[in-house]
Parts: C-alpha cells; structure tokens; sequence
C-alpha cells in the first residue's frame, strides 16, 4: 500500500491531511484521498504526496463539473434555493447580469415572501441587472408567485427565469415541503421547469453542507452546486465530500458581492487552493 | 454515536484497573475523528485532546461507567468547561444608552440577531433603539426598519447617503435625546480580511463608544471559526459572542475553536428565523451536540 518508494514520510503526511482538514475536506473524505494520492504514487514514483493528493483532488472535482447555460427553452427556468444567508440572492443578480449581457431577456422572481425586505433586496439586483421583477406581498405564498412570475414570463416571451427561495435549513419539514411545492408550480406552469435546479453552499460553512446538499438532494432534482464566498479564506472542502458520496456537479463560485464577482468553477484552481 | 464508538474500543482491551495509555490514546484518536467531524478546528481539537489525555491518564475505572462512557464524561466536562460554565448576560453600561455594536461576516444572521435582541430587551423591561450603518447591501436598512416594526422597538433612519461613522454618531445622539436604555447597531457584513472594512469597524466602534462589541457568527461556520474569530478579536475587540442558526443539525464545533481563540463568553444562540428565536447560551446543550 506504501508503494514501491518505500515508507511514507509521517510528518509529510501529518501536515497534509491537515491542510485537508482545515479546508473543511473533513476526517472521512481527507482518508479517502490520502488513500486515492497513495495509489497514484504506486503507479507513479516520481509522485510526491502532495502532487498526488492536488491531483486526486482535481480528478475527483473535474468528474463533477457542470455547465451554467440557459438555452434549450423559452422559458429558461432556474430555481435557486439553499440554507440561510448564503448568497442565493446576491447569486441570482451575478446571473441574471449575465445572461442579460448576452442579449438574453431576464425576469427574476421573488421566491422569498417570508423575510423582511427580501423582494426590496431581489428588485435592486434586477434594476442593476438589467432585468424585470416579480414579486408578492410579504406573507404570501411562493407557489403562487412562481406561478404568476412564469405565466409572465410566458406572455411576454422572455427568454430566462431565475427564481430566488427563500432561505431554508434543511432539517424545516415544512419549509422543503414548501420548496417541493415551489418546484411543481414550475413544472406545471412551464412543461419541463426547472431547467435548472441551483443549489447554493456557502464555503465557510463545514461539514454541514455534506448533510444540506443530501437532504436537499433527496427531495429535489439538483442540477449542480454553487459554492459561494471563495473571495474569503474559506477553502470550500466539503464539496470534495458532495462529489464523492453524492456524485453533485458544481457550475459556479461566487468570489464577492459586487455584480461581476463569480466565475465558472475551474476544478483545479479549486483543488490547488485546498493547500 | 461517540459513546458506542469508544466503549467498541474499550471492549477489546477489557479487564484493566486502570485506563492504561495505550487504550486512552486510541480512545482519544476517535474523539478527535468526532470534533473534526462537528467542525471543530484542527488545532483546537489537538489542543482540547491533549488536556483531556492529561486528565485520563491514571484514573481507576469507575465500576459504574464503561471506560469509554468514562473518557466521554471527562470529554464532556472538560467542553463544557472550556464553553463557559458559568452564565453571562449582557452587561449593561451605567451610563443610558448601553451601546451594542454587532459584527461578522456576510449573511451570518447579524440584522436578524439585532431585531431579537431589540424583542429580549423589550420583554426585560428595556427600550431599545435600533440603527443600521449598512450602506452597503441593497435593502439593508430596510430590512432592520421591518424588523424593528415588527418588535414594536424604536427604529433610527439617517438621511439617504449618510456615511455608516455619522450614522453611528446621529443614533448615539438619537438614543442619548430619548432616553433609551439600549442602541443596538447593526453593521454591514464583511470578511476578516477586508482591510477597508475592517478598518471601518475600528472607526464605527470608536464612533459609537461602544460598551458591548458582538461577533455574529454563523454557527454552522467550519475551520473558518478561528480565523474568524482571532481577526475579530485582535483587530476589533470584541466582547461577547452570538452562535446563530443553531436550530438546523450542524454539530457546531465552531463554539469551541470561537471560545478558544477569542476567550469571550457566548452570550446568545440564535434558534430560528422569528424575532422571538433567541436563547441564553447553554453549554451543556452546546457540548452534547458536538459529541454527537
Ligand atoms: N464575500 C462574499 N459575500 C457574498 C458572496 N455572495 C453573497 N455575499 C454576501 O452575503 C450576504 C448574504 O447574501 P444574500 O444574497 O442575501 O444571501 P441569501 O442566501 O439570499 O440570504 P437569505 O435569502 O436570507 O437566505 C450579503 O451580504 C451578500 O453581499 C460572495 O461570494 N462573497
Ligand atoms: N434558521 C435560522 N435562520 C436565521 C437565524 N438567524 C438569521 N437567520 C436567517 O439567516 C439569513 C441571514 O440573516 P441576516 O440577518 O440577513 O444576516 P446578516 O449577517 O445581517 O447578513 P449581511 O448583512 O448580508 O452580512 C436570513 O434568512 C435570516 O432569516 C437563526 O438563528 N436560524
Ligand atoms: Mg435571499
Ligand atoms: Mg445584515
């Protein structure tokens, strides 16, 4: 198991599944990937450790990566939806910026009736953007203005929807029964909405993103992850679990508040930071 | 769980007096694999280990308790220990307003935790005036304006385009004028290594006079936590510490590495989206989910 190499130098492998860990890579997973780097340094002796665990690493993520790309029908929808305060909001005007810039017509909807001034907080993202908004009034539901957001949407032949939900833990029956709600109201007002289904992790959070992307997962088709937050120190290592054990692909990282701060996950830009 | 874990381990090394070192010490291995797994930092838990070795070796087997139900109890005195095991509440100043500044990072549940603490004061008996220096995030101000109604407390709005240190100045002004007992400032959230920002809280906390500095800190918030709190703590001053979102299943190890790094106690626990979701810290709870 050592490899031909010989012993296996203990205070190297020490401080590099430490590095793992203070990535948030977690005990399970980072044992996983010593293990994976191990058999890749049998095949390849010129390997050190910390070659072989960047390139476990990056093999494990480039096998789980997606592509944001809202074409294919008219209306695009996407739904957004991850725990509180992770950047769904903030996510869905970088996006929708996006897709406006690239002559696409843009509505967002404000999923979220329940928090204090989200659909205020949604409506200068779409003005910044570029883009048209639908809202409700605060306490209303949001099956309903999904409804109305797409029937909209419909009418006026517009080319991407993205729906921002409001922000859920996992372990709220009610609320994800909520979001299953949400995600039939699109599929019913548009045939094979939603085309996209986003869920939003942010990297400062630990190993308890393994545990939202699964229950989220159980209960909702997921298209990919975004990860945001990545312009912080958080190094976003429970992912490496998600793609493991789940099999999720992530599209997007979000790198900042402003309207341009996201890019397209690059897989080994991701594995080379978990170091 | 834990318990089962450790007493599987002790099993096969049966019929001792004396927890020997070499059965601690695997018994420790799977402690540390825990508090890694509830997010516990990695040199916290190393250190927390160490202390709990020390107190291991040499105990005689109770014939009560199991050895590994054994370690788990020394585990779990010494967390509660180094949680805080002696309750603290908010210390008010002796002069009106007592001014609570609130700080952390982005999305960490800061305005949220600035209206339930508005809502706790008012079933105290106190008034409380909330204000909030975040120009930053669209609908911010609006946001705590809401909440502010929605806890029926006294809510300060500068003029359009004022600066977040006159903000600070205009509701300590504001406050002082009406007489309430509590300002409650709500910040922009912003990360630890934001030079500007960071800066900008210094000048708030001087602009306020703030007698309670607050860190908000999301108490899902992984190897981050010490980062988090050692930058809030050297470069700000901090004097007590929210864990919020403590109503999902993160084990929240994060309260450990935070009272570790920063050695200020933990004041509230944010369970809940509503106004009235706020509790008084618990160690014994907060200890017994990091277990597992
Ligand atoms: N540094 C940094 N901050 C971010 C990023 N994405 C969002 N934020 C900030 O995080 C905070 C929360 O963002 P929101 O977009 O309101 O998050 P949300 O998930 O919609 O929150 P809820 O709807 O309340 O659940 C805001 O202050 C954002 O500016 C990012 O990539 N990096
Ligand atoms: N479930 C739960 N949600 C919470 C709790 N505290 C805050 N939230 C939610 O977390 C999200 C973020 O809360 P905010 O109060 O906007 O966070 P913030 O720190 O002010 O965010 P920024 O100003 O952007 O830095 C919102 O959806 C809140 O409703 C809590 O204790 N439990
Ligand atoms: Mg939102
Ligand atoms: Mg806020």
């Amino acid at each position: 198991v050592l490899g031909r190499r010989g012993d296996l130098d203990a205070s190297a492998l020490e401080r590099l599944e430490e590095a793992l860990l203070e990535a948030d890579v977690g005990p399970t997973t980072a044992g996983r990937l010593v293990a994976r780097a191990r058999g890749r340094m049998d095949q390849d002796p010129a390997l050190d450790l910390e070659a072989a665990l960047e390139a476990a690493a990056t093999e494990l993520l480039a096998s789980h990566r997606a592509d944001l790309s809202p074409r294919g029908a008219k209306p695009w929808v996407a739904v957004v939806l991850g725990v509180n305060g992770c950047g769904k909001t903030t996510l869905v005007g970088k996006l929708a910026a996006d897709c406006a810039r690239h002559g696409l017509s843009t509505m967002l909807v404000a999923a979220d009736t329940f928090r204090a001034a989200a659909a205020e907080q949604l409506m200068v993202w779409a003005e910044r953007a570029g883009a048209t908004v639908v809202r409700a009034r605060e306490g209303g539901d949001p099956a309903a203005v999904v409804h109305d957001g797409l029937e909209a949407s419909r009418a006026r032949g517009l080319d991407v929807v993205w729906i921002d939900t409001a922000g859920r833990l996992h372990t709220k029956r009610n609320l994800m029964s909520e979001l299953e709600k949400i995600v039939r109201v699109c599929g019913r007002s548009v045939p094979g909405a939603p085309h996209h289904t986003l869920l939003v992790l942010d990297a400062t959070v630990g190993q308890n993103s393994l545990a939202q992307a699964r229950t989220f997962a159980e209960l909702v088709p997921i298209t990919s992850i975004a990860i945001n937050k990545l312009d912080g120190t958080a190094r976003g290592g429970a992912v490496l679990a998600i793609a493991d054990e789940l099999g999720l692909p992530i599209s997007v990282v979000g790198l900042g508040e402003g309207i341009d701060d996201w890019a397209a996950f690059d897989p080994e830009a991701f594995a080379r930071g978990l170091f | 769980a834990l318990t089962g874990r450790l007493d599987g381990i002790f099993r096969k090394l049966t019929g001792q007096a004396r927890l020997t070192p070499e059965s601690i010490q695997e018994g420790l291995r799977e402690v540390r694999r825990a508090l890694l797994e509830a997010d516990v930092q990695v040199a916290v838990a190393k250190d927390f280990i160490t202390r709990v070795e020390a107190r291991a070796v040499g105990q005689e087997v109770l014939r009560s308790l199991t050895p590994g139900q054994q370690v788990i109890g020394l585990v779990r005195d010494e967390l509660i220990r180094l949680l805080g095991d002696r309750p603290v509440t908010l210390a008010g100043s002796p002069h009106l307003p007592t001014v609570v500044l609130l700080a952390g990072l982005q999305g960490s549940g800061k305005t949220t935790f600035a209206g339930k603490l508005a809502h706790w004061l008012k079933n105290a008996g106190k008034r409380t005036l909330l204000a909030s220096a975040d120009v930053y995030r669209p609908a911010a101000i609006e946001q705590l304006e809401r909440l502010g109604a929605q806890a029926e407390v006294g809510f300060f709005r500068a003029d359009e385009g004022t600066q977040p240190a006159e903000i600070v100045r205009r509701a300590v002004d504001e406050a002082r004028r009406r007489g309430f007992d509590f300002l409650v400032l709500d910040t922009a959230g912003r990360l630890h290594i934001d030079e500007p920002l960071m800066a900008e809280l210094a000048e708030l906390k001087a602009a306020a006079r703030a007698h309670q500095v607050l860190l908000v800190v999301d108490g899902m918030t992984g190897q981050e936590a010490v980062r988090i709190g050692r930058a809030f703590a050297e470069r700000t001053g901090i004097d007590g510490l929210v864990l919020t979102k403590m109503d999902g299943d993160a084990r929240g190890g994060a309260a450990l590495s935070l009272r570790q790094v920063t050695g200020k106690p933990i004041l509230f626990l944010g369970v809940g989206e509503k106004l009235d979701a706020l509790e008084a810290f618990d160690p014994e709870r907060v200890a017994g989910r990091i277990l597992g």
